[in-house]
């Protein structure tokens, strides 16, 4: 990406200090990430092999070079498979051309550059936001595993592909798997992504799944097996600013990445309501969506559109098609302060929710509304930033609500990295632009900045295991923004770790974390045991050798973070940290949850190895009850005064 | 009862393999045959499991995906794990 590695390892454009991850981790060299996805792009830049050495020996996977669009591999792209029984199997059509690894979607490469592509200098959307395009491991290698498709009833990938994927990726000898899709949280036997995960896991292989766009509901966090590592998804202090200028003297700022305007000159201004067909609802024209807008209303006009309605329309394709001369996106109330930049089909620029009430409230006002949309600039250095993005999928885990899902958060929002160029970047037919660089929003963008970060660790530290790896990842994060505020939504009110997981993530201290919290698979089995599994079901997760043990709660799951559902009293959680710093003593800073007390025993631990593990308890009692509040919201740092091992405590008082 | 049963494709998980890293193609085949002999058993033959069965997952996951009818994936799922192969969604 063009900014956000600079931004999470708070370095100017081009400097890279010594004593960052980047060097300290030899930029994740000889590191193997692979992805589950739409597929690569191959003739990008982003993975050009120049300047690699020989593939490393491990590598035992290959490259699907059958049909004329196969994709051809190099020593920086080194595998790329692509898995479509499923997708036939549900009713999916394929041909002879586009049955190969070659991604004609641009999802795939989207997301394999940001999480191991090249330096590459001069990347840019249509002339915005130049930069140098990284991924989070520049000198891994990649690998591409094709399991999602053209959409079927709007899903593209299928859980007997993604467990194809899954078991070749564990074969091929990769390093790290990032997933940026997902379904409804599910029971983790019914998923296969969840099945695949947990065999990868299992193979010391760190999996890393975005948390989903279903936000900002409560309860709409997916891939929450904890055996995964659950990305939620937030801003860059950049944005690419179109503001809207109203006659009335008012200059909105909003986003875009779309060509300006053709004349320099106020344009009339509708909304959609306004230019409704005649057989169309108030609320669906006002959305913008398909055959609701009546063209001769429209024709030359400033369209104002509101946001929502259905994720699959393209709401500059239909004001395009009405035959407007640009578009204003309002947000609706629930994406808030959210503003997304798209590469539009004509001039348009994405407003606030509490602009957009100023625009309509304009529109009703005269006879005669008047607008204007500037040509889009990218600014950095935007306050406040990070913050949470309002369609980032949110806890509590409906699955297991006693385990905090998404663990983490990282960029997602208008994230440029790499591109098909076998299709437009608003996939409209007539659109025939080409990008080699766009940029995308979603937790699937997040995801893989979370993977970089993981790839550069399993070069620093291969003898980490995935939860120690996840540890260290999560521990480090901060929850404070560039304003040294605590974080806040799209609707800037305080996040809370329900949206953020244990906060943003910060890739220098996530290397040296001083302590983790480990796991093997045994402690999975326990979770699953402890989670009310029978154990017939068990069986096949566990090779027939495990048993359930007498007593096993998830309170005492040895995650990084503490969540206790459906408190009464009182209840002892604990936990055990290894010590991957050096020798000293950390003590324990508490920050109590509202109305409950938390008292840690004991207060310090005092570690005289490296690999020495230590237990400690964290007793919460209930002291009084918050009427309004299911959830209540603290945490625990342990430091030695250099290290800062944070772990949040989450606590409902209601079953 | 309908003339012909509605058939989807399911997924049918069996944990983990008994052979380790350093597999022959003797193995793989022999998965694969005892995901055919397993389903066979089942549907009545193994001509028929070899029909249903598109995926034989042979490395590190042990199951397969099947075209089957519903009664059959319920028989089937009052022994292992058996769960319909279900769309997901880019994000």
């Amino acid at each position: 990406t063009t900014h956000s590695w600079d931004f999470m390892l708070l370095e100017k454009e081009g400097v890279i200090h010594s004593s960052s991850v980047w060097n300290q981790a030899r930029f994740g060299e000889d590191t193997i990430i692979a992805n589950l996805d739409t597929g690569v792009w191959p003739e990008s830049d982003s993975f050009s092999d120049k300047g690699f050495g020989p593939i490393p020996s491990k590598w035992k996977g290959k490259c699907e070079d059958d049909t004329p669009t196969g994709v051809k591999c190099n020593r920086k792209l080194i595998g790329a498979r692509y898995f479509n029984k499923g997708y036939e199997a549900y009713g999916g059509k394929l041909n002879s051309t586009n049955k190969s690894a070659r991604d004609d979607e641009g999802h795939g490469t989207h997301t394999l550059s940001t999480a191991g592509g090249n330096f590459v200098p001069g990347a840019n959307v249509f002339g915005l936001g130049n930069g140098t395009a990284k991924g989070g491991s520049p000198k891994a290698r990649v690998a591409a595993y094709k399991v999602c498709w053209a959409p079927i009833n709007g899903s593209e990938c299928f859980d007997a592909d993604i467990m194809a994927g899954f078991d070749a990726a564990i074969h091929d000898g990769v390093d790290v798997i990032s997933v940026s899709l997902g379904g409804d949280p599910t029971d983790y036997f019914n998923d296969g992504l969840a099945i695949g995960a947990f065999h990868a896991v299992k193979n010391g292989i760190v999996v890393v799944c975005s948390a989903g766009n279903s936000g900002p509901i409560d309860g709409s966090v997916s891939n929450v097996a904890p055996w995964m590592i659950t990305v939620g998804a937030s801003t860059l202090d950049r944005e690419f600013q179109a503001f809207v200028e109203l006659r009335n003297g008012k200059r909105l700022k909003g986003t875009s990445l779309s060509r300006p305007l053709p004349k320099d000159t106020f344009y009339p201004l509708i909304s959609g309501s306004q230019a409704k067909a005649a057989d169309a609802t108030d609320e669906d024209a006002l959305r913008c969506l398909p055959e609701t807008l009546d063209p001769k209303k429209v024709k030359g006009k400033i369209l104002a559109c509101l946001r929502g309605g259905s994720a699959r329309v393209d709401k500059g394709y239909q004001a395009l098609m009405a035959g407007a001369a640009g578009m204003i996106l309002c947000n609706d109330k629930l994406s808030g302060n959210e503003i997304i930049a798209d590469p539009h089909v004509l001039p348009a620029s994405q407003i606030t929710y509490e602009d957009g009430l100023e625009v309509i409230a304009y529109i009703d006002s005269t006879d005669d509304p008047l607008a204007y949309i500037t040509a889009p600039s990218a600014q950095t250095g935007i306050k406040p930033a990070p913050f949470m993005a309002s369609f980032s999928s949110r806890g509590p885990n409906t699955v297991t609500p006693q385990l905090l899902k998404p663990d983490i958060t990282a960029p997602g929002v208008n994230i440029i990295a790499a591109y098909t160029e076998a299709s437009s970047p608003t996939d409209e037919a007539f659109d025939k632009r080409k990008t080699p660089y766009n940029t995308e929003s979603g937790t699937s963008m997040s995801c893989p900045h979370v993977s970089g970060v993981a790839g550069l660790l399993k070069t620093l530290h291969p003898e980490w295991s995935p939860a120690a790896i996840r540890s260290a990842i999560v521990t480090t994060a901060r929850t404070r923004d560039n304003t040294m505020n605590p974080m806040v939504d799209g609707s800037f009110e305080e996040a809370t770790p329900f949206s953020y997981g244990h906060g943003h993530i910060r890739p220098n201290r996530a290397m040296d974390p001083g302590l983790i919290y480990d796991l093997n698979v045994n402690d999975y089995l326990d979770f699953l045991c402890a989670s009310g599994y029978r154990k017939t079901m068990l069986q096949p997760f566990s090779d027939g050798h495990y048993k359930c043990p007498q007593t096993a709660h998830l309170r005492d799951f040895n995650y990084p973070s503490i969540t206790v559902h459906a408190l009464e009293e009182s209840a002892t959680v604990t936990r055990r940290v290894k010590n991957v710093g050096s020798p000293g003593t950390y003590a324990v800073n508490i920050r109590n949850p509202l109305g409950i007390s938390v008292s840690v025993e004991p207060t310090t631990l005092t570690f005289k190895d490296v690999g020495e593990e230590k237990s400690y308890n964290v007793t919460l009692t209930v002291k009084w009850r918050e009427n309004d509040e299911a959830y209540v919201f603290g945490g625990l740092t342990w430091t030695d005064g250099k290290h800062y091992v944070r772990s949040p405590i989450v606590v409902s008082t209601e079953s | 009862a309908p003339a012909f049963a509605i058939k989807k494709s399911y997924i049918v998980y069996l944990g983990s393999h008994a052979h380790g890293p350093q597999v022959t193609t003797a193995d793989l085949d022999g998965v694969t045959e005892s995901h055919y002999e397993f389903l066979g058993s089942f549907l009545g033959s193994k001509d028929k499991a070899r029909d249903a069965i598109f995926y034989s997952y042979k490395r590190h996951i042990n199951g397969f995906a099947a075209t089957l009818e519903e009664e059959e994936a319920d028989e089937i799922a009052k022994h292992v794990p058996v769960f319909l192969n279900k769309g997901k969604k880019l994000h």
